[in-house]
């Protein structure tokens, strides 16, 4: 079972049509695993990707050196599949 | 006996949970609801459709599909309430009552079992299908891009590991194919509903073009009446328009599909929430996300019941 341990969502705001694109030169970037849960659209919507453990500190690099704005809208995705997984346990049992 | 009402709604479930579910609603209904299946998937797993009707034959009918892309668990399990729910509030409410004496009402909850298995056996944030193809590096295709609209142009993928793979040919997914086969016998639907998680918004054609649809001015203006009646409940604010317009270009995507043919009122939803939790709404949020989408949907059969063509 894939775990995610350490996985972050991070909601990112686009200024503008290059930022839309560098978003998505991030998308192609294989090696750092970027998960899009709401895809770059236009300038001013929020954009959320799930990023790994491991490829983090890469993306938060990058997201800096271009200046977004973002904030972490999961600390820790295992976390909460883990509760979720004990919710579904719970509902089971009873 | 098992009975459909001390099912736990506001858990989410397994695929054989869902399945046992299913099969209990028809127990307890029988004169109302049946199970059909409609093909199976990739990996074999039934592809079953409830089948709510009161007589008649080939009555005109409203489609509704949850749960095509596989980690949007918030949307199977409203699926199974809103199963529930048109099942109970037949011959209590008004409004539904009327719905189904005059159509029919076909709900596929499980509309992608092999990656909704694979979602709670090996990958909980998994999406696409789990079919292989020789020479693809990646398994599954998305099924919301494997549809003969627009089918390979831009809004789609052509590498297969992509999220948004568009897979070697339209409906080369048995979970497309089989509702395709299943719309195009019926010939006679005449509302198809498509949920999706997130972001909150109510989605009308076009997603492959620019191009409006003929009928936008009335779509545009059902939209905004659910959407009210969505609000209305707990204050949950969405957006509404043209899919091109509104998120982004998607090409291959099923109510483009369905609106060429002939469907006029063909929508899809993005459920709850704006961004706290994405794919992994706490399960105490499923019963208000399905009063409020009801309440939505609702609109949608009313306006269909009322302006059949």
């Amino acid at each position: 079972q894939q775990l995610f341990v350490g996985d972050q969502v991070l909601r990112v705001s686009a200024r503008n049509e290059e930022q839309i694109s560098l978003l998505g030169v991030l998308g192609e970037q294989e090696e750092l695993q970027v998960d899009f849960w709401r895809h770059p659209n236009s300038p001013g919507h929020p954009v959320d990707l799930r990023v790994p453990f491991l490829t983090l500190q890469g993306v938060k690099k990058f997201l800096d050196f271009h200046n977004f704005s973002y904030s972490i809208m999961i600390e820790d995705v295992q976390e909460l599949l883990d509760e979720e997984k004990e919710s579904m346990r719970r509902s089971r049992r009873i | 006996k098992r009975s459909s009402r001390t099912f736990d709604f506001a858990s989410y479930h397994t695929i054989d949970e869902i399945y046992d579910w299913m099969d209990v609603l028809v127990e307890d209904h029988p004169s109302l609801v049946s199970k059909i299946q409609i093909g199976q998937s990739y990996e074999n797993r039934p592809l079953y459709v409830l089948k709510f009707s009161t007589g008649g034959r080939n009555r005109p009918a409203i489609w509704l599909d949850t749960g095509i892309h596989a980690r949007e668990w918030i949307t199977h399990a409203t699926g199974v309430w809103t199963a529930n729910k048109i099942a109970s509030e037949y011959g209590q409410d008004p409004s539904v009552t009327a719905i189904l004496d005059s159509m029919d009402i076909f709900l596929e909850i499980v509309t992608n079992p092999d990656g909704f298995a694979f979602t709670h056996s090996s990958n909980r944030l998994w999406r696409k299908t789990r079919s292989k193809y020789s020479g693809n590096l990646c398994v599954g295709v998305d099924p919301n891009r494997n549809w003969d609209a627009g089918f390979g142009e831009a809004g789609a993928s052509s590498s297969s590991c992509s999220e948004t793979y568009h897979g070697p040919y339209a409906n080369s997914e048995p979970e497309v194919k089989s509702i395709v086969d299943f719309v195009q016998s019926h010939g006679n639907i005449k509302a198809f509903v498509s949920i999706h998680s997130y972001s909150q918004l109510l989605l009308y054609p076009y997603g492959y073009t620019y191009t409006a649809v003929p009928d936008q001015q009335e779509l545009h203006e059902v939209s905004a009446k659910a959407v009210a009646a969505l609000s209305s409940l707990y204050g949950t604010q969405y957006k509404y328009g043209s899919i091109i317009t509104t998120i982004y270009r998607a090409s291959g995507g099923t109510i483009d599909w369905t609106y060429n043919q002939g469907i006029k009122y063909s929508f899809t939803f993005e459920l709850r929430d704006t961004g706290r939790y994405g794919f992994l709404l706490p399960a105490k949020q499923i019963v208000p996300t399905a009063e409020e989408t009801w309440l939505a949907l609702k609109v949608i059969m009313e306006h269909a019941r009322d302006n059949l063509y």
